[in-house]
């Protein structure tokens, strides 16, 4: 029964194919997952990959592996990164360019935002489900969480927490040049 | 990662290690490096909460199993790409066109939603209960009780969840840890910050889209009161009642 089941497993997938983007602004960039809901294999290897391609002054939101750690490989252009690790500390804050490779181990928080006409980059997972969790956004985890907690948590009034909370709509990828919207919500 | 580390010739019972002092509680850590906890490739904690106090959202990058011993209170997680399904919407009156109605109005356009506030699942907590959290998920909890809340929880180091080392390593979400990760050898004398006092400000500024001294207050810079720090006035998150609290309905 080899033939039918192991043999004939499929193991290749595209992930370029912007048509097929998950995330897609076309002012910014795309973003495409890899993993074991689309190539059933990845189940068994417990891996999975994600493909992004990101516009200069793109930004990619603060976000941390929840499950697994990474392996991000440039493929094209350049971008600033900031890395931030269980103690807090900023463990990498620099330009990252072609041919270089980042690891970012499970839980340390991300930051990333294209410098260059296209950053362009491939990021390897080791879950085959890895999730992500962000730091600011429409789903990110301060929207999970009451105003109280984010004002008493960082000292703010009540209405610095809403602003904190709900001023950024998009999930993943927003705009990181020009004035933000300094106390006024969008 | 330890060679012959289940090669145990006598068990012994356990005290915690580490006491972590914080504003309205302790956080009381386990040596995970003794030699029975090291065999079972888990850490234990302990965490006691006083009454208003409140455990600020962290992260582990392990599964955790957590169990509470004694007294009630909050717990609030917030799962990936969950929606956030407690909503409060008490500040509209039904066809109100007073001033609650106006402010309503104002804050509608502002959330773009309808609700003072809405967040993820919060649920309360007694004693026995016991809560499973995955990896990477935040999770918070609150006293709203008279006597100590105490919570003590179990992390799976060894388990193929934990891609880290075998070190208990919270990621603070909010708040700090003047002493440190202590129980992690080499980081005995680095003050544990919250991620976000990672990032640049201006940085944070453009992803959370405020301004630049909010963002630096999000940092928690100035801020000594560690991971439980005491709740100012009213708690007031959304929460349904508890079955106690529900007013006895009419039998017919």
């Amino acid at each position: 029964g080899l033939e039918e089941t192991i043999c004939s497993a499929r193991c290749t997938d595209n992930l370029d194919d912007p048509s097929n983007a998950d995330v897609y602004k076309p002012q910014l960039g795309y973003i495409s997952t890899l993993n074991s809901y689309d190539l059933p294999i990845l189940r068994f290897l417990r891996l999975s990959a994600l493909r992004g391609s990101i516009r200069q002054n793109a930004m990619v939101l603060p976000q941390w592996n929840a499950n697994a750690n990474a392996v991000l490989y440039v493929t094209d252009g350049e971008a600033h990164v900031q890395v931030v690790n269980d103690n807090g500390d900023r463990v990498f804050d620099g330009q990252v360019s072609q041919g270089q490779l980042l690891a970012i181990p499970q839980g340390f928080s991300v930051v990333k935002r294209a410098t260059s006409e296209q950053f362009r980059w491939i990021e390897f997972k080791t879950n085959a489900n890895a999730q992500i969790n962000t730091l600011a956004g429409r789903t990110s985890v301060m929207r999970g969480l009451p105003l109280e907690v984010i004002s008493n948590g960082y000292q703010i009034s009540l209405e610095e927490a809403r602003r904190v909370k709900f001023n950024t709509i998009e999930t993943t990828l927003t705009h990181s040049s020009g004035p933000a919207s300094y106390g006024r919500p969008r | 990662q330890f060679p012959n580390e289940c090669q145990l010739d006598q068990l012994s019972a356990l005290e915690p290690s580490h006491v972590l002092k914080a504003e309205a509680g302790r956080i009381e850590v386990w040596d995970h490096h003794a030699p029975q906890l090291r065999c079972s490739g888990v850490a234990f904690v302990r965490y006691i909460i006083e009454s208003k106090g409140l455990y600020l959202p962290s992260f582990f990058s392990t599964a955790k199993l957590s169990f509470v011993a004694k007294g009630k209170g909050l717990m609030g997680r917030v799962i990936p790409g969950c929606a956030e399904t407690f909503q409060d919407s008490s500040v509209f009156q039904p066809g109100g066109q007073g001033q609650q109605g106006q402010q309503g109005q104002g804050q509608e356009r502002q959330m773009g939603q309808g609700f003072r506030d809405m967040h993820q699942k919060v649920e309360h907590l007694r004693t026995g209960d016991t809560i499973a959290t995955p990896p990477g998920v935040a999770q918070w909890f609150y006293n709203d009780g008279n006597q100590p809340l105490v919570i003590v929880s179990v992390l799976d180091l060894a388990s193929h969840h934990n891609q880290l080392d075998r070190n208990p390593r919270p990621f603070h979400l909010a708040g700090n840890n003047p002493q440190g990760q202590v129980w992690v050898q080499g980081r005995e004398q680095q003050p544990q910050k919250n991620i976000l006092n990672g990032f640049a400000p201006e940085v944070l500024a453009k992803a959370f889209k405020i301004d630049v001294r909010t963002a630096q207050q999000l940092q928690n810079q100035q801020d000594n009161r560690g991971n439980i720090v005491r709740v100012q006035g009213p708690f007031s998150v959304i929460r349904p009642p508890l079955r106690s609290q529900r007013p006895q309905e009419e039998v017919n």
